[in-house]
């Protein structure tokens, strides 16, 4: 493992957990897109069903879990505990448009077709899209806490750093798996937008809000 | 046929 996947790891991790905190600490999850966190339930779910047929090593399967557990506890927090402060009247994507097309995207170009793998290559699909129910609540309110701002950042970057860890990875190993680097660059692109914003406002110490 | 290609990457 090189430090890029490593450090990705470790920001997707921050992500998660950050976004966990965030909605604990000020019990409410106001500006959360709850489609946003279903769909990221969806997408490990999906990928990390190895967990019961493959071993890769402790790292891998703790990391795993964690991301499991965290995601449908944010899930539980939005529709459930915390479901009175649920910004739902600005949830409005249609979902059916992101899982239909990346499902049916999943049976037709995968390494190999059986359920894992098309599963797999499921969820690949559908991460590198999961965000737009969150940019689009974003783009409808015309602004953003900063902590979500953050979190959104986060998880930006550990996209971006896994990029380099698979250019790194075709330079020194010659390893490379096609569908996860077109995924993630998409998934990149779609973020390339909110940086800017994030590094221009928020870093400036202002909130992030989008000119009407 | 439920194998899947062994992946390291999360």
């Amino acid at each position: 493992m090189n430090l890029f996947r490593f450090l990705g790891d470790l920001s997707h991790l921050l992500a998660i957990i950050l976004l966990l905190l965030k909605i604990w600490k000020s019990r409410s999850c106001a500006g959360i897109s709850g489609k946003s966190q279903v769909l990221f339930a969806v997408v490990f779910t999906a990928r990390y069903l190895d967990l019961f047929t493959n071993y890769i090593s402790l790292y891998n399967t703790c990391m795993k879990v964690v991301y499991i557990a965290c995601s449908f506890t944010t899930v539980w927090l939005i529709y459930s505990k915390f479901k009175a402060t649920y910004d739902g009247n600005h949830d409005t994507f249609r979902v059916e448009f992101l899982v239909v097309p990346t499902a049916i995207l999943a049976f037709l170009v995968n390494h190999d077709f059986t359920p894992l793998e098309i599963l797999w290559t499921f969820s690949i699909y559908l991460e590198s899209v999961a965000i737009l129910p969150q940019l689009f609540m974003v783009s409808k309110t015309g602004e953003a806490e900063t902590i979500t701002s953050h979190y959104l950042f986060a998880l930006g970057v550990y996209r971006t750093l896994y990029l380099f860890n698979w250019i790194w990875r075709y330079h020194f190993e010659g390893f490379f798996d096609l569908i996860a680097i077109v995924a993630g660059l998409v998934q990149t692109v779609l973020y390339c937008d909110f940086f800017y914003l994030y590094i221009t406002k928020v870093l400036k110490g202002k909130k992030l809000s989008l000119p009407a | 046929a439920f194998e899947m290609m062994e992946k390291d990457e999360l």
